[in-house]
């Protein structure tokens, strides 16, 4: 998280705040409603608590304005800059401004959701500026976020309460829900959802983010996976990328999307039994496409099976264990993806390099060998 | 090497305005160049560093593709102001 510095924060504890227009976007009462809520986003973790006035000036000024409007910053029309919000002062001080050129939804990905732009921006009236964690609501891009289940992330609590302390009404016995962070590359200990390879770049999945490795790069980059793929699942459990289709696949539970680029393929999400797969397996645990014999293989818990992309059937004479096949590798597979010919399963923070041809085991490596922090 | 698509004469000039307005590049800082390094290609580095993209100080579809996504206003880095 950062802070404007310079000691840029309010100094009393009741802050009012003033509606001054509405979009045409949505219904003043939803108007209402978002503002309402996206306040209480700050107020649930700090002592600040929040009034709304009708008329006089209010700490914390909301407008609804296109291109220029008076305070030297203008708009710039639809999409770019969705709006802006001024550190805490006198006067112009704590005022958030909403460009009317976007257009503004009360919950739906249709638009840009009015309550996760005004959070972002009130964190701004409060003295926090950007931060550069993808996950944090001070990231200064939007990603979209289901206002519904939206929780405050970790760094954007810390942030606040650096400058105005914990919500004292809250009783430290009775701990907030686990506010969400960001998994960390460096942490040797974690656990990949899934790995994939895309187009010459692989991707690391991990609860609600993923990472982007290209060849020529020493450090990959993180980011939300619905901000690549608004349609996509997150905490999923396997992925691959299927050359026959030239798509993505993401697997959560009994259910597969297929991407092509960023836009959800027709006919997706599908079960996975399309994949030939036995109502007994609930859920896949890894997903490897093998160059060579264009054969898929599907991991579920102690066993593989073996999916023909070209004929799109699945293999006689699987299930088999995957201990049969990949040397020495009895715990769970958490991830698989194959890379220049060589074969890698994940399982834990440890990853096992094959050779499918003789099924020898090469090398136990770390997370970190491809996903360097 | 992987060719860096033709990046448009219009993309380098709304990038130059994207790191005025959110890395505060200046006209002045933008006309002295030291150590052989431009404050444009500097702040370019800035910004591919703040959004945690391969640091490279040159416009590459990456970069570009990260200033034309939807954000705040509010600049990325402290300016007095």
């Amino acid at each position: 998280f950062s802070t404007f510095g310079g000691d840029l924060k309010w100094d009393k504890k009741s802050l009012t705040y003033r509606i001054e227009n509405y979009t045409p976007d949505m219904s003043a009462a939803e108007v209402d409603d978002s503002i309402a809520r996206a306040l209480q986003v700050w107020a649930r973790v700090t002592p600040l608590r929040f009034s709304r006035i009708y008329s006089g000036t209010a700490d914390i000024m909301i407008s609804f304005n296109r291109r220029a409007h008076r305070d030297g910053y203008p708009f710039d029309g639809p999409d770019g800059t969705l709006a802006h919000a001024f550190a805490p002062a006198p006067g112009l001080g704590g005022d958030a401004h909403f460009d009317d050129d976007e257009t503004f939804t009360f919950r739906s990905n249709s638009g840009y959701v009015l309550f996760m732009v005004a959070a972002h921006e009130f964190g701004h009236s409060l003295g926090l500026s950007h931060s550069d964690d993808p996950g944090a609501l001070m990231y200064p891009v939007y990603s979209y976020r289901n206002p519904d289940t939206f929780t405050l992330h970790r760094d954007d609590i810390n942030g606040i309460q650096s400058l105005y302390g914990p919500n004292p009404d809250v009783d430290p016995r009775e701990p907030e829900p686990t506010a969400p962070t960001t998994p960390d590359a460096c942490d040797s200990t974690m656990v990949l959802d899934a790995v994939a390879t895309l187009r010459g770049e692989m991707l690391f999945f991990k609860d609600s983010f993923f990472w982007r490795s290209y060849p020529q790069s020493n450090t990959p980059q993180q980011t939300l996976i619905t901000n690549f793929w608004p349609d996509a699942p997150v905490n999923i459990d396997a992925a691959y990328e299927s050359q026959q289709l030239d798509r993505l696949l993401l697997f959560k539970g009994r259910r597969v999307w297929a991407f092509n680029a960023y836009d959800l393929a027709p006919g997706y999400p599908k079960s996975i039994s399309s994949f030939g797969l036995p109502q007994s397996v609930k859920k896949v645990d890894a997903v490897l496409y093998d160059q060579a014999s264009g054969k898929t293989l599907l991991f579920a818990g102690d066993s593989y099976y073996s999916y023909d992309e070209a004929r799109k059937t699945m293999d006689q004479g699987f299930p088999k264990r995957v201990d049969e096949t990949f040397t020495g590798l009895t715990t769970k597979v958490t991830a698989a993806f194959q890379y220049r010919g060589f074969s890698y399963v994940y399982s834990g923070p440890y990853m096992f390099e094959y050779s499918l041809r003789s099924g020898r085991l090469f090398r136990v490596l770390r997370n970190d060998y491809f996903l360097r922090c | 090497c992987v060719p860096i698509s033709q990046v448009a004469e219009q993309d380098e000039s709304f990038a130059e305005s994207y790191l005025k307005k959110f890395f505060n590049l200046t006209e002045e800082s933008n006309s002295v160049v030291r150590r052989g390094i431009s404050p444009l290609t500097r702040k370019l580095a800035d910004m591919q560093k703040f959004f945690g993209l391969h640091i490279t100080g040159t416009l590459d579809a990456d970069t570009l593709a990260m200033m034309k996504k939807p954000r705040c206003g509010v600049p990325d880095v402290k300016i007095a102001r």
